[in-house]
């Protein structure tokens, strides 16, 4: 089982540790960051990394697609730029190898998600975060989050869901849609489906060390006030995130890739 | 006494919360921010406002200049010109004063001091922070802080803290020094004084909303995992950006803006 994760979103937001803490591994440690100065003239650079997961018994290898650099510099004009091509020259991949010879054993290395991070800082949306994703919401599904939510009370972080999905709404942005779940489902657990998601765009908190503070161990943030606990869904919502995307959701999402995104790709390259 | 004191700094560093919390007054009520569609093609407003406070029985006129939309848009080249423009204004201003006719009652408008906010999620100054503090650091009087530090960890504070402080010397950025104590003064004052030097650049939290949850009330922001105290030393610096810049400094920030920095663009001037 196959599939390509992609982190998007400015610097400093928490991707690697959220990785890391969805997987449970190091995928990212001892990551060398460039400093300021050096990161004035550098271009977006698209780095892929694998690593082998097991969830629920079935192997899963994911490719980790990061995109460290966005929006760093002072003119982030086009910095999607890459990112939008990147995206592209694995349906063309696709594509290819899909009018061949060899069609059994494709290697689909398209790009089946993009966790994109929003700043718990801005009012909503910023303008770099709309133009991201309006370049590339018909190309890949597109998981919107906001990252080190523990920098946000529980009223700040609904005010700001509530402004980033008016924004993605006017601004006609597509977002991927976690299927209905089955009607024949009990009401306890529609009630828990819509309630996870109505809470989209998930507010996550990340840590990969655990804090033996309290009453029992637990992964989180030790603060001199408390500790943010990831895994405590009064404090965030990454235990949803976890279930949604990584425990249920990975087929559908292929699916959606292939289905859709990847068939309008197709449809419009046969076209012109 | 007048002092004209400019906050700096992306948007959502909570500037204004600051301001409001350190003058105890609602200074930035009700702000009204454009949405970022609207903000995609706004250049950038440098917005005045007076109010009155009053520091150990002494009435100041204090002049807040804000910086709305700094560093809010896709490309953020030269948005710090407007802001240089108006520093050197107002010392074109004084000069033109200073050599007329009514010298005795010269209005001085000059700004005496340029809080700047750092943001907690970067790994230390990023492009544009430097790009700032250079064009300006030699016009006025450069007071760093970190805003919303509730975002880190005492042990990430420290890092960030020796970070920023290592860039700002490979930089050669000039910051304002907190002239030193008198050597008549006890011990513990000095070495009080030097900590609280050795916190700079200052990490602060700030609210304008007083929580009654615990033993005591305490302005603060109230977390589910616990509340950050503004004014508790143990979370994070306010009480020390207070006591050393509206306590004790106001007068050595308006001196060193007219003995130095004012006297560097005077000569600058005469010499060209
Ligand atoms: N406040 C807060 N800080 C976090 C969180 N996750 C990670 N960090 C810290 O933010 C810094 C950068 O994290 P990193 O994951 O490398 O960010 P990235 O640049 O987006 O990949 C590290 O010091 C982390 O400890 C979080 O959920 N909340
Ligand atoms: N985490 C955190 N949030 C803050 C802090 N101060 C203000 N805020 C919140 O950040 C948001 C924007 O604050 P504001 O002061 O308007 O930011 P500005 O754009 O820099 O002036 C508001 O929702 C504030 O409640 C702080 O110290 N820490």
């Amino acid at each position: 089982f196959d599939f390509t994760l992609m982190v998007a979103g400015e610097s400093g937001l928490g991707k690697s540790t959220l990785i890391n803490s969805l997987f449970l591994t190091e995928v990212y440690k001892d990551r060398l960051i460039p400093d300021a100065s050096a990161r004035l003239s550098q271009t977006l650079t698209i780095e892929r990394r694998g690593v082998e997961i097991e969830e629920e018994g079935i192997k899963v290898k994911l490719t980790l697609v990061d995109t460290p650099g966005f929006g760093d510099a002072v003119d982030n004009g086009d910095c999607w730029m890459p990112v939008v091509r990147f995206i592209e020259e694995q349906f063309e991949q696709y594509l290819r190898d899909e009018s061949g010879l060899n069609r059994k054993n494709i290697q689909d290395s398209r790009v089946h998600c993009c966790l994109y991070f929003i700043s718990p800082f801005g009012r909503g949306l910023r303008p770099l975060d709309i133009a991201f994703l309006r370049a590339v919401h018909e190309k890949v599904n597109i998981v919107p989050v906001i990252g080190k939510a523990d920098a946000l009370t529980p009223k700040e972080t609904q005010i700001l869901k509530q402004k980033i999905r008016e924004q993605l709404e006017e601004q006609e942005i597509n977002i991927y849609q976690f299927p209905d779940c089955d009607s024949d489902e009990d009401e306890d657990f529609k009630k828990q489906d819509a309630e996870m998601k109505d809470s989209i765009p998930f507010a996550v908190i990340g840590s990969t060390t655990v804090v033996r503070d309290g009453a029992r161990p637990v992964r989180g943030r030790l603060y001199p006030w408390g500790t943010a606990e990831v895994e405590n869904p009064h404090h965030c919502d990454f235990v949803n995130l976890r279930r949604m995307l990584v425990q249920t959701h990975l087929q559908d999402l292929k699916e959606v890739t292939h289905d859709l995104l990847y068939e309008g790709y197709r449809a419009r390259c046969l076209q012109s």
